[in-house]
């Protein structure tokens, strides 16, 4: 454990509970991808599977738990609890264009062709892309709540950490996952456009809102 | 399998 993973670690978390909070404070998911939620919850069961098979650490174990069980509760929020709120018609973005190639690749380039690690595998894939359907939303309407940029910032802040602490691991443990670290990669630079925004609209104070 | 690295990360 090095700092940019906890750091990591620590803004992954702040950005599940910023959503959750968000929603519930306001009664409203208005603006909030349900398609990217289902997308992270998809990521979430499919990459800790290994809580039923291994033990690695509390540390570990406790936020798997945590990172699921906050994935469902923001689908209860989205689908159920708060449905009347959530905008369907602007989350039009076809997540079967994510799955099918996510899918099909994980089988193709992963470390070990066997159940658990394929589905590892296609997690990792997964989550590089998951939150394109919350992009696509606000590309869509042109703008976008603070509150819900504040969870966007961490959401990217997190992978953009991780690549600090595979390069902290890669000197001073040797340890490296290539899969991990391509796809924590990509996912990271699908955020730069947004991270720009964020940082000259919306940390100035102002409404993140798109040119028509 | 030796090759798979360790799942310690999140």
């Amino acid at each position: 454990m090095n700092v940019f993973r906890l750091t990591g670690d620590l803004s992954h978390l702040a950005a599940i509970i910023i959503l959750l909070l968000k929603i519930w404070k306001t009664r409203s998911c208005a603006g909030i991808s349900g398609k990217s939620q289902i997308l992270f919850a998809v990521v979430f069961t499919s990459r800790y599977l290994d809580l039923l098979t291994s033990f690695i650490s509390l540390y570990n174990t406790s936020m798997k738990v945590i990172y699921i069980g906050c994935a469902y509760a923001t689908l209860y929020f989205v689908y159920m609890k708060f449905k009347a709120t959530y905008d369907g018609n602007h989350d039009t973005f076809r997540v079967e264009f994510l799955l099918v190639p996510v899918g099909g690749l994980s089988f193709l380039v992963n470390h070990d062709f066997s159940p658990l690690e394929i589905l590892w595998t296609f997690s990792i894939y997964l989550e590089s892309v998951a939150i394109l359907p919350q992009l696509f939303m606000i590309s869509k309407t042109g703008e976008a709540e603070t509150i819900t940029t504040h969870y966007l910032f961490f959401l990217g802040l997190y992978r953009a950490l991780y690549l600090f602490n595979w390069i902290w691991r890669f000197y001073f443990e040797g340890f490296f996952d290539m899969i991990a670290i391509v796809a924590g990669l990509v996912q990271t630079i699908l955020y730069c456009d947004f991270f720009y925004l964020y940082i000259t609209k919306v940390l100035k104070g102002k409404k993140l809102s798109l040119p028509a | 399998d030796e090759d798979v690295p360790t799942k310690d990360e999140l």
